[in-house]
């Protein structure tokens, strides 16, 4: 029922007739209970660390441009039929925080926040990162991407190989998330590179390396009999 | 279905728009600027119980006069949504982490008497 003599609506709806002073108030209350319920959020994230613009600006625009060249050319990703019934289904940009540097290799540190009791399947894992040309230009460049000393990728590029390049990261993400660690440490090395691999490192930049991975997350005990 | 106006009080589908900006969460979520939080309200009288949306035709609403004779007293129907479509939400997580999602069934598009 709603203060001020409103006409009490359908009791078995629960939806009261909603005063004109009452409505604007109650329905952003009631737009907030369902968004941060519809994203099986707490509470509403506090952003401590913005990310630049252009740094987003960029990572969306290569987001959909990986999108559009995986759906034209059927590659290591199928285009993506959307998750189940009763799953969500996400795309994940995270952007990396530089852990230590040299002139050929760096450490970069994902931070994650699983979400409590769900389950998080992994469907497309990929890293981006900016490599400046050498000055050189002559020796090619390899880009090597390890974790805890795992090798996890390796790629030569052509010498005047300035510009974004992608490593493909799904097995280690996938048994990343099966796992309950929060923050994932890679370690990159470039040979033939001048200072260090990629010119992205420092926070600030737009060039910052970032990760795009594409997920479906299933709340356990929604597990759907399939007959 | 209805849009709600002055004129009727029958089940119909009240259109609301909050920003996000109105609620100060535009600074962690990028994308949309707000939603249409919809939703039904009015009178589901025996003539029009049961029906899905008030579009009906005219045989529609003989048939329920027939059946709204025919109807038990008492019978409670009410006005509730009957079409929802998903709402795309693009938003910062508390890692800074940019995460984009579909919400299914997040926007009341049609209503209609229970």
């Amino acid at each position: 029922s709603v203060q001020g003599g409103g006409k009490p609506g359908c009791p078995a709806c629960r939806m009261p007739t909603l005063e004109p002073g009452t409505e604007r108030r109650f329905l952003l209350e009631l737009a907030k209970r369902q968004v941060l319920e519809k994203l099986h959020l707490m509470e509403r994230p506090n952003v401590t660390q913005p990310v630049p613009r252009l740094a987003v600006t960029n990572a969306l625009r290569h987001l959909h441009v990986g999108q559009a060249q995986r759906d034209r050319q059927p590659g290591p990703f199928a285009p993506w039929d959307g998750p189940e019934a009763d799953e969500l289904g996400y795309e994940i940009i995270s952007f990396a925080k530089t852990e230590f540097s040299s002139p050929s290799s760096m450490g970069l540190r994902f931070q994650f926040s699983q979400g409590t009791g769900q389950d998080v399947h992994i469907l497309q894992a990929q890293l981006w990162l900016y490599v400046r040309a050498p000055q050189s230009g002559l020796s090619p460049v390899t880009l090597r991407v390890s974790q805890a000393g795992a090798l996890l990728s390796e790629r030569q590029l052509e010498a005047r190989a300035g510009g974004w390049h992608t490593v493909s990261l799904l097995p280690a993400l996938q048994a990343f998330f099966r796992g309950q660690e929060k923050t994932l440490r890679l370690e990159l090395e470039c040979r033939g590179c001048q200072a260090n691999a990629t010119a992205g490192s420092d926070a600030g930049s737009s060039h910052q390396p970032f990760l795009v991975a594409k997920a479906t997350v299933r709340k356990p005990g929604q597990q759907v009999a399939k007959r | 279905s209805l849009r709600c106006d002055q004129t009727s009080d029958l089940c119909c589908r009240k259109d609301y728009y909050v920003d996000f900006r109105d609620i100060g969460w535009n600074d962690w979520i990028i994308k949309p600027e707000g939603y249409q939080i919809n939703y039904c309200m009015g009178q589901c009288p025996p003539h029009v119980a049961s029906s899905p949306g008030m579009a009906s035709s005219s045989h529609t609403a003989v048939l329920n006069l027939i059946r709204a004779h025919n109807l038990q007293p008492g019978g409670q129907s009410c006005c509730v949504p009957t079409h929802r479509r998903p709402l795309s939400i693009l938003y910062f997580d508390r890692n800074s982490n940019i995460l984009k999602t579909d919400i299914p069934d997040m926007i009341v598009e049609a209503c209609g008497c229970s």
